[in-house]
């Protein structure tokens, strides 16, 4: 699975995810990609994108998760994404990438690495698969 | 405001992925670039982020696009998304088998039709009538992903793209009975 989530100058947020799904899965499976609020979603506040287990993400409507914890908890982008990760997965196992409005960027996984790079405006630049 | 971006591949790494097969973890990629130069440029957040997971998914090292794993007939079903956060427009492309980049795909479904999610013979019906890049479904068939396949097959199980770290007390050895080293790199 890859994703990016991206905010522009004007503060306006985007995410998109593609997949291939899982090997040996049975034709006609839908996974977390395409179901936007479960492994994609972005709107005033943030952008999401996941990745992992899809059954998973798509019971704990994950990407969407982080936004309406923003949204009606009032919580930071960090504090949400680990909040989706550590309290809404359940036993499932995904991580996911996050930008804020503000130009913010975060991460979060339980799984043992994820591939990702992010980088903002002020020259921060990351590029990691561990934790 | 200022601009921001993040990329990721598969949630899950092997610990014991060779170090030739961690040099995306080390280096901006490519994409990673391209998309400052797009947000540097001023380009919206949604064209960006389209622009991005374009070239990953031209990157058979992922599962997506090129690389895709196989379903257990031996073909391949792709599926995107994209959502554009000002206006919350979204669109969404599931079991798709011939585009050779499913985002810009589920882009032409928010951006060009009354719906916000298309799938299977109706997502390849539209792909067609907007004229977008159609590949033989060789294109995004690797050897790597033909093995994998073989061996779920043998083993008669799933092969998640992502692998669990020891603190959740799984073997580091074993998950779901199958050696933890044939599980897909991503």
């Amino acid at each position: 699975t890859v994703g990016c989530t991206a905010v522009d100058k004007y503060g306006r947020c985007a995410a998109a995810t593609s997949t291939g799904g899982l090997m040996n899965k049975i034709n006609g499976r839908i996974g977390d990609s395409p179901l936007i609020g479960s492994g994609t979603y972005a709107c005033r506040d943030c952008a999401v994108s996941c990745t992992g287990e899809g059954e998973a993400i798509i019971r704990a409507t994950l990407a969407r998760d982080v936004a309406a914890l923003m949204e009606y908890k009032g919580m930071g982008l960090k504090e949400a994404v680990d909040c989706a990760i550590k309290e809404k997965l359940d036993k499932g196992f995904a991580g996911l990438i996050a930008v804020s409005a503000k130009g913010e960027v975060a991460y979060g996984f339980n799984t043992s690495g994820m591939f990702r790079a992010c980088a903002d405006e002020d020259g921060f630049m990351e590029v990691a698969i561990w934790e | 405001s200022k601009w921001a971006i993040a990329v990721h591949g598969g949630a899950g790494v092997d610990p014991n992925l060779p170090l030739e097969r961690q040099g995306g973890g080390n280096a901006p990629p490519p994409c990673l670039a391209a998309g400052i130069a797009a947000l540097q440029s001023g380009e919206p957040a949604v064209d960006a982020v389209e622009l991005v997971v374009r070239e990953m998914e031209s990157d058979p090292f992922f599962n997506a696009g090129r690389g895709s794993v196989l379903t257990r007939n031996g073909t391949v079903e792709m599926e995107a998304s994209i959502m554009d956060g000002n206006g919350r427009l979204c669109g969404a492309v599931s079991g798709v088998s011939t585009v050779k980049n499913p985002i810009s795909l589920a882009r032409l479904v928010m951006e060009r039709s009354p719906h916000s999610y298309l799938a299977f013979q109706g997502a390849e019906e539209f792909a067609r009538q907007q004229g977008v890049e159609i590949m033989d479904e060789s294109y995004f068939i690797t050897e790597a992903n033909v093995s994998m396949l073989k061996l779920a097959k043998q083993a008669n199980s799933i092969l998640y793209d992502y692998k669990v770290p020891d603190t959740f007390g799984v073997s580091a050895v074993l998950m779901n009975g199958l050696p933890i080293a044939i599980y897909a790199p991503e």
